[in-house]
């Protein structure tokens, strides 16, 4: 028999895998299962890479990206670089229902997001304040610059184009499986 | 980073990301996950796909629809995640990044590039063989 319907997802997030299951089972869409199953990977701020407060970025503030597709009506809703509102995967299943766009950003997406009832928050906790602080104590180590002064592996910014490739080639960065997108 | 991938019964796909990026991003810096076909991609005529890792490289080669542009020509779908992570691979060796791929009989796969600190991918399925979601592991190429 054929093993439909079936739900897979990255990482070992169980819930979320569960959440899905439990939509599709009692009779809602699979864009539904994939809102329903995405939401909860936020609230419960899976390994910290997805939902408020992980990952900061160099101002120590959080932002969210998400995206649903419909893969029947080829429909798509999403969000980059969304800031203060919490429920991302949410904001794309707005954007994908009610515009006939597929990717609002940053400030302005924020705004929409307000518009469709979602509620403007401080994405930060005081975990994700804590690893900013050690960041900057550490020099701002690892970052994403090169080619810039003064010399990104060694210091932080603000920084300038300097035209000369690092002062110092930046060493093979280990990779964090913990910070992905 | 979450990469999801839901068929219903009928064959009808859909697929959906939500993340929170890279740690210490330079404000402002998107990855690939909210960008249809490389965060996440779904065709009811093929089939759906998800990448997770570093957004900077996978958002480069729209992992996921050339997942499902390979099962649309007939790959199973772990061949089709071991070949967007070859394509990468050529090009980034040292890239982090998996694909869970799926097409619309329910068949499943995944792909991870090896790193030495990355040798084995872990995602969840549950489908109707099943009555709880179950872990599976896939070693990286």
């Amino acid at each position: 028999s054929s093993p439909l319907p079936l739900v897979l997802n990255t990482w070992p997030f169980k819930n979320a895998t569960n959440a899905a299951w439990q939509t599709i089972a009692s009779g809602g869409s699979v864009v539904d299962a994939v809102e329903n199953g995405c939401t909860v990977c936020e609230a419960e701020q899976c390994d910290g890479t997805v939902g408020f407060g992980g990952s900061p970025d160099e101002l120590g503030e959080t932002t969210l990206d998400a995206m649903i597709m419909d893969g029947t009506a080829m429909d798509v809703g999403a969000v980059g670089g969304l800031r203060r509102i919490k429920n991302a995967i949410g904001v794309a299943r707005r954007v994908l229902e009610h515009t006939t766009h597929t990717l609002l950003v940053g400030e302005s997406a924020t705004k929409f997001a307000e518009s469709m009832g979602f509620t403007n928050e401080d994405l930060s906790t005081r975990a994700s304040k804590t690893l900013h602080s050690e960041w900057l104590a550490q020099n701002c180590q690892p970052n994403y610059w090169r080619k810039v002064t003064p010399d990104p592996s060694k210091y932080c910014g603000p920084y300038k184009p300097s035209g000369v490739l690092e002062q110092g080639i930046p060493a093979y960065k280990e990779v964090d499986i913990h910070g992905h997108d | 980073t979450i990469g999801m991938v839901v068929i219903d019964k009928m064959g009808h796909t859909a697929a959906g990301t939500s993340t929170n990026g890279l740690k210490f991003k330079i404000p402002g810096r998107v990855g690939d996950s909210p960008i249809p076909g490389a965060g996440a991609y779904a065709d009811d005529l093929a089939g759906a796909a998800a990448a997770t890792g570093d957004g900077d490289v996978l958002l480069r080669f729209l992992p996921s629809y050339q997942a499902v542009e390979y099962m649309r020509r007939g790959e199973d779908p772990a061949t089709a995640c071991q070949k967007v992570i070859s394509r990468i691979h050529e090009y980034f060796p040292e890239f982090f990044g998996a694909v869970i791929c799926a097409n619309v009989t329910g068949s499943y796969g995944a792909a991870c590039n090896k790193l030495p600190t990355f040798t084995q991918f872990s995602f969840m399925v549950y489908n109707s063989l099943r009555n709880q979601p179950t872990e599976e592991k896939v070693d990286c190429i």
